[in-house]
């Protein structure tokens, strides 16, 4: 899983 | 970049906007809650905070400081410029019940207990009921301007098209991020009643009015 605090969204 | 996630970034766009220009045009803003709009400067504000450290895109910089300029200006407007039309009396809704368990959540449950990653999660926290004043406000003055209603469906959309996006995201990439997805459903949820009365009521030409 895409490491979730590479946060890529608004 | 899918396409529920632009559908939603601009619905987003264009809800500050709408209620930028509501303001500056109508040179008011009778309807508008003051403490929603301080909320959403505390989410942009917590949020974006990695906007100089963290380079995404073109997009996503320029859109983050679009953001960030444009609630800085509707709150500066509002307190400021044209506070003489603020309904002061009406948009009375306590933030700090809205503020202290965010934060309080945001130290409890997050991906990772590092400051940007804490108010990353508190500004998702927050978004998700950072409407409520102006909610209350519309329901304690039983009625919305039509102007304030499409401002209001606009940014209900924006958090639905998100909920869209992260499906198809979850099912393309595997990616998913509970805390957000959580958030979104409970920030979309709060709009429903005024999604009801926005399709039954706006678009066919009649005021938003609560009953009273």
């Amino acid at each position: 899983v895409i490491a979730r605090t590479r946060h890529d969204e608004l | 970049m899918n396409v529920f996630r632009f559908l939603g970034d601009l619905s987003h766009l264009v809800a500050i906007v709408i209620l930028l220009l509501k303001i500056w045009k109508t040179r008011s803003c009778s309807g508008i809650s003051g403490r929603s709009q301080i909320l959403f400067a505390i989410v942009f504000t917590t949020r974006y905070l990695d906007l100089f450290s963290n380079f995404i895109s073109v997009y996503n910089t320029s859109m983050k400081i679009v953001y960030i300029t444009c609630s800085y200006a509707t709150v500066y407007l509002i307190y400021g410029k044209f506070k003489a039309t603020y309904d002061f009396n009406h948009d009375t809704f306590r933030i700090e019940f809205l503020l202290v368990p965010s934060a309080i959540l945001a130290f409890l449950v997050n991906h990772d207990f590092s400051p940007l990653e804490i108010l990353w999660t508190f500004s998702i926290y927050l978004e998700s009921v950072a409407i409520l004043p102006q909610l209350f406000l519309v329901s304690k003055t039983g009625e919305a301007e039509t102007i304030t209603s499409h401002y209001l469906f606009a940014l209900g959309s924006y958090r639905l098209l998100y909920l869209l996006n992260w499906l198809w995201r979850y099912f393309s990439q595997g990616f998913y991020d509970l805390i957000a997805l959580l958030s979104g459903i409970l920030q979309t949820v709060l709009y429903c009643d005024f999604f009801y009365l926005y399709i039954s009521k706006v678009l066919k030409g009649k005021k938003l009015s609560l009953p009273a």
